[in-house]
């Protein structure tokens, strides 16, 4: 059940600006992605594709977005696909597979090129399978420090690079939401199933469906506010497993908005004590379990104050919400929380519907620049200025408001 | 709805998120566009991206076989004058008209209803009990006069707001009814007087229900549908 995707990383509409070179990259080929990527996964020279989805169309290449004399340039027609060990800047195990251009050494020393044989000799030569180029760190004895070189101090004949384990490189704050570093294995070792594949799992998590969710090919992500990061696993026995990332000390978590009597776009940052319903039913205590079971223990979600049974958003839903205190009623939204008023530009402001304004604002909300109200191109104005509003309304309406009454008795 | 029954309302909609939750109401008033509250979206440039209305079906869930169900996503939101707390909803593709899924009228610009004008109600939302709460359910209430909704909230009406009577029973718009309509039957054709707003307790007995006032804002929704 594991796809050869697994070993690429995407980049959709991308394709990679190569210098002609002789010899030319191969023909494009016919092909799903998939079979492109078993194809390109068994070629010791492949190293990434363009795949054109429109006509099923890939082309195989040698290098990577990190080769000299390459670039990146947006192109709707092509996605790229690029093998991870190329691009990642972790390690993943002790390393072997790291096909990065780290060269230099955890002390800072440059390293030696493979190639040659001074300030010191050894027998690692070059060969297109143990990945051995220019003077980049790697691990061809399968030290258990990971990747190493010679370097060119004769003093120091090799030394290890220091690079960090993927689980280590990139750490997570609070819940992991905004975790977008690259393990893709869950904490039992098992390898994480793409997410904008529907197997081994079906799932719901699509990536074009949330796209600040950050679901980039198979890596660990937390995008339905569970207690840390998880992915569905390529084990058809096991739907989905927690991920093992680093809690970050250094970094602090993203500050929310954190408003008491109103909230603001979803209300993450709503820390008010409205504990009621709408309907009038108390909501239940965050640190309870009856009558409702659910897993935002305020313990494990230590970012998002699930303080008493207070309204809050720990899981990015519309607006701040609490589990009631009904058996029948699980949840309850708080939209009768006020909504804060949106930040107005400092620049200018104007009473009730803005009649008197007379500022010199002249963009619209979204920066379009306003026409003179005395010109007629581009819009004709469909209105006289000031014109008199009629008293009585000669009430017509056409192709609207009508029903079927009889549906009205009728249930279904 | 607290207090309704089902009904059939051809013109709400469903306003569902990526998890194809119900979570608000709006009106179609074009096949393209749907009217909503502010109150129901996280920003004014929110990405919508996987968010839907559903029409046509009088489930709040319909089975996968409902035949007169449609649902489209949403691709565009824009915001009204900050004052109105309204937002314009636009379709990925027109709405098919047909008898599940119809189009309601906008009221001439600044029209007043007339006080007494038994209106209607819609929504999905919280029945609190009171009717089943898997189908649509409507509402009537009476418009109350502006003059007198003022004396009852002791001035704190807004000239952008619309009131209906609070009635003994209990009747009125809940969580989950927001953004929906109260329609109003002027000259045989049922006509968007109000949007249902968040209000701190649903179906009041004791004071009369707001809603945004949409004649106010006719000619700002009309510039929006023609740009």
């Amino acid at each position: 059940h594991r796809s050869p995707l697994n070993d690429f990383q995407r980049l959709r509409a991308t394709e990679l600006l190569a210098v002609p070179v002789d010899p030319p990259p191969p023909l494009p080929e016919q092909g799903t992605a998939e079979q492109c990527a078993q194809r390109c996964a068994t070629s010791l020279a492949c190293r990434a594709f363009h795949h054109d989805q429109q006509s099923q169309l890939c082309q195989l290449l040698p290098w990577t977005q990190h080769s000299p004399h390459i670039q990146l340039q947006k192109n709707i027609r092509y996605d790229l696909y690029q093998k991870k060990d190329y691009l990642r800047d972790c390690i993943v195990g002790d390393g072997s597979s790291y096909r990065g251009t780290r060269a230099t050494t955890e002390k800072g020393l440059r390293c030696q090129h493979w190639q040659a044989t001074t300030p010191h000799d050894h027998r690692f030569l070059p060969s297109p399978r143990n990945g051995l180029e220019e003077n980049y760190c790697r691990n061809p004895d399968r030290d258990k420090r990971g990747p190493w070189c010679y370097t060119v101090d004769p003093n120091v004949r090799h030394q290890s690079c220091g690079i960090k384990k993927c689980e280590d490189a990139v750490c997570m704050t609070c819940n992991g939401e905004d975790y977008r570093g690259t393990v893709d294995h869950t904490e039992s070792g098992t390898e994480c199933q793409r997410w904008d594949l529907q197997h081994p799992h079906k799932h719901p998590y699509h990536p074009n469906k949330y796209p600040d969710k950050g679901l980039d090919d198979n890596y660990c992500r937390n995008p339905d506010s569970s207690e840390r990061p998880w992915c569905y696993t390529t084990d058809p026995r096991r739907e989905r497993e927690y991920c093992h990332i680093r809690i970050c000390t250094e970094k602090r978590p993203r500050p929310v908005n954190v408003t008491n009597g109103c909230f603001r776009g979803k209300g993450e940052g709503y820390r008010g004590r409205v504990n009621v319903t709408v309907s009038g039913i108390p909501c239940q205590r965050w640190d309870s379990q009856v009558p409702h079971k659910h897993h935002f223990m305020p313990s494990k979600y230590p970012c998002k104050d699930l303080q008493e049974n207070y309204c809050r958003n720990p899981d990015g839903s519309e607006a701040p919400w609490c589990f009631t205190s009904r058996p029948t009623v699980r949840i309850a939204f708080c939209f009768h929380i006020r909504r804060c008023p949106d930040e107005q530009d400092a620049q200018e402001c104007y009473h009730g519907h803005g009649k008197h304004y007379h500022g010199h604002v002249s963009k619209t909300r979204k920066g379009i620049t306003c026409q003179p109200w005395a010109a007629q191109t581009p819009h004709v104005p469909h209105w006289q200025h000031g014109a008199p509003h009629h008293g009585e309304y000669a009430v017509t309406f056409e192709q609207c408001g009508q029903r079927d009454e009889r549906l009205q008795q009728k249930g279904r | 709805i607290v207090g309704g029954q089902p009904g059939n309302s051809p013109w709400t909609v469903s306003i569902r998120n990526r998890e194809g939750v119900h979570f608000c109401g709006g009106s179609l008033v074009k096949e393209q566009w749907v009217i909503s509250t502010r109150q129901c979206f996280s920003s004014c440039n929110a990405d919508l991206t996987g968010y839907e209305v559903q029409l046509g079906t009088l489930f709040k869930d319909p089975g996968p076989g409902d035949p007169d169900q449609q649902t489209i996503p949403i691709v565009r939101i824009v915001c009204g004058p900050s004052e109105s707390q309204l937002v314009m909803l636009k379709l990925a593709r027109p709405a098919t008209l047909t008898r599940r899924v119809a189009l309601i009228c906008l009221p001439p610009e600044r029209y007043v209803v007339p006080a007494g004008t038994v209106c209607e109600i819609a929504g999905w939302g919280e029945t609190r009990g009171t009717a089943d709460g898997s189908v649509l359910n409507v509402a009537q209430l009476p418009v109350l006069a502006h003059s007198e909704c003022n004396r009852a909230l002791r001035g704190r009406l807004k000239e952008s707001e619309l009131c209906t009577a609070p009635l003994r029973a209990g009747v009125g718009a809940c969580e989950g009814d927001y953004g929906g309509p109260l329609a109003c039957l002027t000259a045989d054709c049922w006509v968007l007087e109000g949007v249902i707003t968040p209000s701190r307790v649903c179906a009041r007995t004791d004071q009369p229900a707001l809603f945004i006032r949409v004649s106010l804002y006719v000619d700002w929704i009309d510039k929006v549908m023609k740009m």
